[in-house]
């Protein structure tokens, strides 16, 4: 059955939509059944990976209990790889899940079956940069927290809040098995002192957990989106792809171990 | 009586901050007493400012009923200038608000007494990275909305959502003297042409709302927060300043016409 890796950081603009996509993609390429599920109003994985957002076709229905996450589920041009896309109601799901009993269990409900279709090796959950319902419905459902980190210095305050809050979930029992699979460095600047001084902080206090590959700051990583392709369609032989394919590797190595 | 300027934008990393703590300390430097809100739990402003999160001091109690807002009130180190820090149990303030009456005018009613104190004139608001009751609180406590737009195709997906909810709440009459004061332009790169092609996007559909000064992306900007200090006091020479100076102009001439 499938693994569940969030993408988050309660941080904005860190490259969390970006990594997703690529990462997802990556996978995909290289044999392993993916699905990317977008569960930012913003529905930036939505439109990246060429999708327009409908009103109607998303997790919102699902998460909210209408409806099955599977009949959302749409086939992407690229083999081995799924999406379940985002819509701007979505925003509403904060303030409708508050209510309800389990509310950080729903989006876990809606995945379980998922789990067992379309022969999925593995589920990325896009997050929004808040640490609201969304995003702990993602770490509730989740077996990993992948926590893509800007080489900046305000991203670097925030990250011990995020790390924190995963071992509040599984110490709480709300998801036990929950683990940080690992801290991914985007937007590395090789032209900046502050990206060494940002990668040498959390080389030193998070070495287990640091992907050894950086994602390079490039302008075509962000033009991609533009076109609706990820970067192996817009600039395969380009560094960003390189990088991206290079990150793929440790993570399947560090979660199927063979 | 002070005029209140909420920065916002529900996507992430797109200079919030960044513009709310220079511009706020450009204001200051040229004479208009200027309060700095920050109303993100990541209190990114607050350190960027060189304050410590506290628990108990900032925002949170005021917004959730407990105290008055003017006695979190701090001065910084310059003249002019003021804070009302965040600190982290602001996150629960989202879900806390939610079922009380009136939950969207809670920061106007601490900010009514505020706006006669320290002979303010200007009240800038710092804002997190989504349009819940945070953001929906500092929209409805605001005379003006400026956004912060990052050179970016994904920042320019989210615009008209932001610009939608002005509408919104000025027509249900959430606050019907909101307007949008204007698009700043931030991180622009002038050695990409997406830099440029966003620039004239935005230039096209709203000419009206755009100001003219583009903050450029420089690293000194990044760096200063590490530092706890504005560009004014870590790089006063750079472009960095140069351009939030320009910016704090066309701000003032277009909120304060003589
Ligand atoms: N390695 C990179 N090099 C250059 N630009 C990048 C890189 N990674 C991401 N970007 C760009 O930086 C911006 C922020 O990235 P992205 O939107 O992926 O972050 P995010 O964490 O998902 O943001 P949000 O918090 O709003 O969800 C986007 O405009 C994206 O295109
Ligand atoms: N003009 C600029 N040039 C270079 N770096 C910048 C510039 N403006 C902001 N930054 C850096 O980009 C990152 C994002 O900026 P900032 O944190 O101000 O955005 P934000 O919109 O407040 O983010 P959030 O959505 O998380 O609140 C920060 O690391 C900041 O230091
Ligand atoms: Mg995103
Ligand atoms: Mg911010």
């Amino acid at each position: 059955s499938a693994i569940v890796v969030a993408v988050g950081n309660q941080k904005g603009g860190v490259g969390k939509t970006t990594t997703t996509v690529n990462l997802g993609h990556a996978f995909a390429a290289s044999g392993v059944p993916t699905l990317i599920v977008d569960l930012d109003p913003q529905a930036n994985a939505t439109s990246a990976l060429g999708f327009e957002k409908k009103p109607g076709a998303g997790i919102y229905g699902p998460i909210t209990g209408n409806g099955s996450a599977s009949e959302q589920v749409q086939a992407t041009r690229s083999e081995n790889l799924w999406i379940l896309p985002s819509e701007l109601d979505l925003a509403a799901a904060e303030l409708e899940l508050g209510g309800q009993p389990d509310y950080l269990l729903k989006l876990r409900e809606c995945l379980s079956a998922l789990k067992e279709d379309y022969g999925l090796s593995l589920i990325l959950v896009d997050c929004p940069p808040t640490l609201g319902l969304l995003s702990m419905n993602a770490l509730c459902a989740a077996d990993y927290l992948l926590v893509t980190l800007q080489c900046e210095y305000l991203a670097l305050e925030g990250l011990g809040q995020i790390l924190g809050v995963v071992d509040q979930l599984r110490e709480s029992g709300a998801n036990k098995d929950l683990k940080v699979g690992g801290i991914a460095m985007t937007m590395f600047d090789n032209r900046t002192r502050l990206s060494y001084d940002v990668w040498e902080e959390v080389g030193t206090h998070y070495p287990q957990l640091m992907f050894s590959t950086a994602i390079p700051r490039s302008v075509r990583l962000s033009e991609a989106p533009s076109h609706g392709q990820t970067i192996f369609e817009y600039d395969p032989a380009g560094p960003g792809a390189r990088a991206y394919r290079n990150l793929a590797d440790e993570v399947l190595s560090r979660f199927f171990p063979q």
